[in-house]
């Protein structure tokens, strides 16, 4: 049965997209069957990947309001084991169309039911809030994943991240655990890159993945290319701590 | 009458908070009575200022909601000509609270016309999204401030601000008009860098300042001691370059 993982924080810019992007590219290079869902109205994801969903495609949008099923929406990658299910920014919609209807909070869980046991992994990438898009992802996921880019702010709104989670836990997803943190945009030669890193090994006691992601510029121009790291700059160091992080992830189990 | 001016951009960690906190910061430092309004849940403005609002305070939260008025919460600022509406993190229900309210979208620009004559220039810092505080303050404001970082995903939601843009100006805020364009985080060295600012630059025909912000590691270190970068290194790239485009704002008139 498929693993969902959910790769949230609200605080915007954090690597998010970067992480859900080139995380399940290379689970799908070790050949698990990976599935990547966009619920990011802003649909950075999916452009990424190379993939721009039009206005008469099956998106996010269709298969969580009700109107698709998720197999309806999922296209394939250019990787044989990773799949995509696409947004496109008319998902924004949903998150005032959720409001009214009954357990507006389980939808995402109920549409991947049915096709969980097609994938190893599902991974999630969400929007900088802690609206119903993301309420949605934790309450459908096993766990969730916490990028923290190594700057100031990103400390700040942890508390508020992680009362989210004890909500979801208490009220939505009891079995929600947190996967792991992972220290983003880390530069060792800057004392607040290492302060942040130093500040968050102590908030998340072994938690923190031993893999940091470096600040490296290959992973910012790939998505420009519509493509993963691992394809774009396999030699980079960012394709290289991206594949030792879902080393640890797969030996995490 | 103070010209009303918000800083906003759907994408996260675009620089809309360490505009807001640094302009205004340059525009006080120029004595032209300056009110910074924190409108973001996350609370950055506020904390990058070195205020840590407490449960009992009165924030943006109350103030939104009606139990308080805008000078109950305004505090002042180590800079003499800034003063700040702080916020805090339980802003967050004001966006589902204010949803069954009548004119909905106008609170907060009842709210701050009693003190609108009290400053030059009132600048509000938005949430990464475009839900009902990003709303009330596109309603609320003369102008808005896009900051665009020089990364791919930086053009890929102009769409979607630029929509919104129009439909406040078509159904809440006629007057709204774009001040202005600002490329931040920019890197001359970097060829991605230079192509978005020249997209930027075709996609907005005069309406990108000549002033770009630089990368600066000394703009991320401020806020930990939270200062602006006028206070907390004068001499850095990234105080010229805010110091030059108060300039800009101000001689633009
Ligand atoms: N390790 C890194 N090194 C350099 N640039 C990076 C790195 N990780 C991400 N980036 C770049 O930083 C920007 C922000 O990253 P990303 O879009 O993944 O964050 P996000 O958390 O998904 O943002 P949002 O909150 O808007 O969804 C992007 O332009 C991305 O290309
Ligand atoms: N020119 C710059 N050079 C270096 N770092 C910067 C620059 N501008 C902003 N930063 C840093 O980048 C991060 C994101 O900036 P900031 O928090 O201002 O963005 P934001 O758009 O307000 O984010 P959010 O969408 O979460 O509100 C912060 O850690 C900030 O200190
Ligand atoms: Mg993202
Ligand atoms: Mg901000």
């Amino acid at each position: 049965m498929g693993k969902i993982m959910a790769v949230a924080n609200q605080k915007g810019g954090v690597g998010k997209t970067t992480t859900a992007i080139n995380l399940s590219s290379c689970l799908a290079a070790a050949e698990k069957k990976t599935l990547i869902v966009d619920l990011d109205p802003q649909a950075n994801t999916s452009s990424g990947l190379g993939c721009y969903a039009k206005d008469t495609d099956i998106t996010a949008y269709e298969v969580l309001i009700g109107n698709a099923s998720a197999a309806d929406a999922i296209v394939s990658t250019m990787l044989p084991y990773l799949s995509l299910l696409p947004s496109h920014v008319r998902l924004v919609g949903a998150e005032v169309e959720l409001v009214p209807m009954v357990a507006r909070e389980h939808k995402l869980k109920e549409v991947l039911a049915p096709i969980l046991s097609n994938y190893e992994y599902i991974i999630i990438d969400c929007p900088p809030s802690l609206g119903l898009l993301t309420l949605n992802t934790l309450t459908a996921a096993d766990s969730v994943i916490i990028p923290i880019q190594c700057e100031y702010y990103a400390l700040e709104g942890m508390g508020q991240l992680l009362n989210s989670i004890n909500l979801v836990q208490m009220h939505l997803n009891p079995e929600l655990q947190i996967e792991g943190v992972l220290l983003t945009m880390y530069d060792g030669r800057l004392n607040l890159s290492r302060q942040v890193a130093e500040e968050t090994r102590k908030y998340f006691p072994e938690k923190v993945y031993s893999t940091a992601i470096n600040r490296n510029v290959r992973l910012s121009e790939a998505p420009s290319f519509g493509k993963p790291i691992i394809l774009y700059d396999i030699l980079s160091t960012g394709a290289q701590n991206y594949i030792s992080l879902a080393k640890e992830i797969i030996s995490n189990g």
